[in-house]
């Protein structure tokens, strides 16, 4: 698959992620 | 006269080759059958380690529709029903296994929708079955999990509960801790391998949800596409900053171009939510059929078609490796993964249970 369609990626999403999602 | 029953069909016949073993050359082989004599419908099978004798054996769990039974191994061929489990009132949908647990195993009972869920293990003499009510309600969909968990979404839109439970030595629930539900209805669960503390669901309206199981957070919902309804997540794990998905179509409808696609490998960004299909696993030319039932381990796909044949993908290699047709006329009802070794179980409704080494 193109990796421009999945747009920017960052190997530590799930920190990410839980850092930006509601408590 | 059902102890006599059982009694006598309780070691299993050796196995005969089927005749259809010849179609699958090299990947499938008949290793043995277990014949279950309850004389209700079959409804699902596992396997998993019990502590016998203070030496842990790969164990077979076969589901009729009011007991459940354990199987040790005798020899490779032979197998001996060790344990019993009786419901009276409300019928067995399907077993719930938990990993890394031994000596244990979870049931869920129901007519249409999951009614209660079970755990069964035996008193500590090994000689009395037991069995502990874990939760009951509108249970919507259950998974065990690694780490002595177990995972279940219950009620409707407005009041829906998802929660964990770990489990005590005793089979009983030791905690409880709840997970923020999505707007919309859970309808199965799935592990991200390798991240203990990440749960994939998949809802009623085509959205893959993600949790943080250690602090309870819905971290996202991704939406995966119209294409194919009622899509339900099989395997999934993170690679590269990416999630990759195993999804099983149910509604897949068959395609000149395509063929018919049982099982797709997507690929999601989970920052962006943004998603790409990677793979489709359709059916060899020739062959008919959706899916019905399945299961996928490591790399290998198998599902139950509506035609009542067992196909089997390598999801690397990305095509069916082994057809598996009907046998004595008996269609497939369902196809499990071996939790213990590489074998497959494949079950018929009538309550025969085969054991093929893949």
């Amino acid at each position: 698959c193109n990796q421009a369609d999945l747009g920017p990626i960052s190997l530590n999403w799930f920190e990410e992620l839980s850092l930006e999602a509601p408590p | 006269q059902s102890t006599e029953q059982e009694q006598s069909a309780s070691l299993t016949e050796v196995a005969e080759l089927p005749a259809c073993q010849s179609s699958n050359p090299g990947h499938l082989q008949l290793v043995s059958k277990l014949k279950n004599p309850s004389g209700s419908c079959s409804v699902d099978v596992s396997a998993m380690w019990w502590e016998i004798a203070g030496f842990k054996e790969p164990c077979i769990i076969t589901a009729c529709e009011y007991v459940v039974s354990l199987w040790k191994p005798l020899n490779t061929l032979q197998w001996e029903k060790l344990y019993s489990w009786h419901f009276t009132e409300v019928p067995v949908l399907q077993i719930v296994p938990v990993p890394d647990v031994c000596n244990l195993v979870c049931v869920a009972l129901g007519n249409l929708e999951i009614r209660e869920i079970r755990s069964l293990l035996c008193s500590s003499d090994g000689k009395r079955e037991k069995q502990v009510l874990l939760s009951s309600g509108n249970i919507k969909a259950v998974l065990g999990l690694t780490g002595r968990r177990l995972v279940s979404s219950s009620g409707t839109l407005c009041d829906q509960q998802v929660e964990i439970m770990t489990f005590a030595e005793d089979g009983r629930s030791k905690e409880k801790q709840f997970l923020m539900p999505p707007e919309e209805t859970v309808l199965t669960f799935a592990e991200v391998q390798g991240m203990q503390e990440a749960l994939l669901g998949t809802t009623i309206m085509n959205n893959i949800v993600i949790w943080n199981l250690k602090t309870g957070q819905l971290l996202k919902k991704m939406h995966i596409g119209d294409r194919y309804q009622a899509s339900v997540c099989r395997k999934a794990y993170s690679e590269m900053g990416l999630l990759f998905v195993v999804l099983s179509h149910p509604c897949a409808k068959e395609s000149e171009l395509l063929g018919s696609p049982v099982f797709q490998l997507i690929v999601i960004n989970p920052k962006t939510t943004l998603s790409v299909g990677v793979m489709l696993y359709c059916l060899p030319q020739g062959q008919a059929g959706r899916f019905l039932e399945g299961d996928v381990k490591d790399h290998f796909a198998a599902a139950v078609l509506t035609s009542g044949t067992i196909a089997i993908w390598d999801l690397l290699l990305g095509h069916c490796t082994a057809l598996l047709p009907p046998i004595s006329d008996q269609h497939w009802s369902f196809v499990k993964w071996s939790g213990t070794d590489s074998h497959l179980l494949a079950g018929q409704k009538d309550g025969n249970i085969f054991v093929y080494r893949y």
